[in-house]
């Protein structure tokens, strides 16, 4: 069972070919925080940069990706099983922190640092 | 703005710490940063620059000790009668409810050590007030104080931490900090008026420096029935997204 489903699953795998620019990777994107909506409250920066995970998960998942191996799964169930299933999505995978600088409501000024700002690398899941 | 989008917030999405915290402590549109550079904004823009590079990324050799500080401006400012050559203010600092989301490690009060009004110098310093014990005497030394790192030779810094742990973080009520600003002066010049005329703003400010808890830290992965909240009190930033 194991050899006929291992086939099937490379037979398949080798139609789900995606030019490699389009495949699940980081994109960096650069917001300000008037864009936002926020630069009346926000000091510092004038600028961060989010960037954000997009593209194709295959079949067969890449092993700089770190997928775990519910994806891995849920790509069979996918394909062999169940088609409603959906397949795994490219979504970040490490966030960096940044600081800012804000005014408060009240006059006071704060220096905090937000853990999961800064999306640094992508997965499938 | 002009029919641009804004942040859209899905009402089963789990609320962000930073969103939550902006929509509570959002200073309202109307509000903007203010135009001149006071020393307190002065003073936490330099640490800023110290602590984080210009894309926001904190840096690896910040030597802040802490992931959140907050400067807090006097509140209050009540001067007394003056005493012999003695003049005196009484600061308060409005300190916010502990929910035990963060562990203060360190309070400090930065001073103007040296004050001129008009021509005369004053040495000046800061003792924590408390109403229900008034002190006859008068202190005649400065211990404990140095000379602040962002700061010019005309300021001081105290820590006070064990002084606001004791008295005011365990309590759950906001509470205000009442501080005692001295000034010496060597000749008897200067008017009580000229006296009250100096702006609080600009002679101290407090530093508050704070850890996550493990409860700041799992609040992220909750779902609130936050969003709920912030639904039901119509917040402005939420009026303006729809």
């Amino acid at each position: 069972q194991a050899g006929s489903i291992s086939a099937e699953a490379t037979a398949s795998s080798l139609k789900d070919s995606e030019p490699e620019n389009n495949q699940c990777s980081l994109h960096p994107f650069q917001v300000s925080f008037r864009q936002l909506g926020w630069d009346h409250w926000i000091i510092a920066p004038s600028f961060y940069t989010p960037n954000y995970c997009k593209g194709t998960c295959l079949r067969v998942l890449r092993g700089d990706l770190n997928s775990p191996n519910h994806a891995i799964v849920q790509n069979l169930v996918n394909q062999l099983v169940d088609s409603s299933v959906p397949r795994p999505s490219c979504v970040p995978y490490k966030y960096v922190p940044i600081s800012v600088l804000l005014i408060e409501a009240n006059g006071s000024i704060l220096y905090k640092e937000y853990e999961g700002m800064i999306a640094e690398s992508c997965t499938c899941r | 703005e002009g029919g641009q989008s804004s942040i859209f917030l899905p009402a089963e999405a789990p609320t962000l710490p930073l969103i939550q915290e902006l929509l509570e402590e959002s200073p309202g549109e109307q509000s903007r940063k203010p135009r001149l550079l006071g020393h307190s904004l002065r003073y936490m823009l330099e640490l800023y620059q110290r602590s984080a590079d210009s894309h926001g990324h904190p840096r690896e050799n910040r030597t802040i000790g802490a992931t959140m500080v907050r400067l807090v401006k006097p509140l209050t400012n009540v001067a007394k009668p003056r005493r012999g050559t003695w003049h005196i203010q009484i600061l308060g600092f409005p300190l916010r409810p502990n929910r035990g989301l963060y562990q203060l490690v360190r309070a400090t009060v930065v001073y103007r050590h040296h004050l001129q009004l008009t021509g005369f110098n004053l040495s000046c310093h800061v003792e924590p007030w408390a109403q229900k014990s008034p002190t006859k005497h008068l202190p005649s030394s400065e211990g404990g104080s140095s000379k602040p790192s962002l700061m010019s030779n005309a300021w001081k810094e105290m820590d006070i931490t064990q002084h606001v742990q004791q008295r005011f973080w365990n309590n759950k009520r906001q509470r205000i900090l009442r501080l005692r600003f001295m000034c010496w002066q060597q000749k008897d010049s200067v008017g009580l008026e000229l006296w009250r005329g100096t702006s609080s703003l600009d002679i101290a400010f407090l530093l508050l420096y704070f850890n996550d808890t493990h409860k700041s830290i799992q609040k992220a992965k909750l779902l609130p029935m936050g969003m709920e909240e912030i639904m039901e009190r119509e917040s402005p930033l939420l009026r303006r997204t729809r």
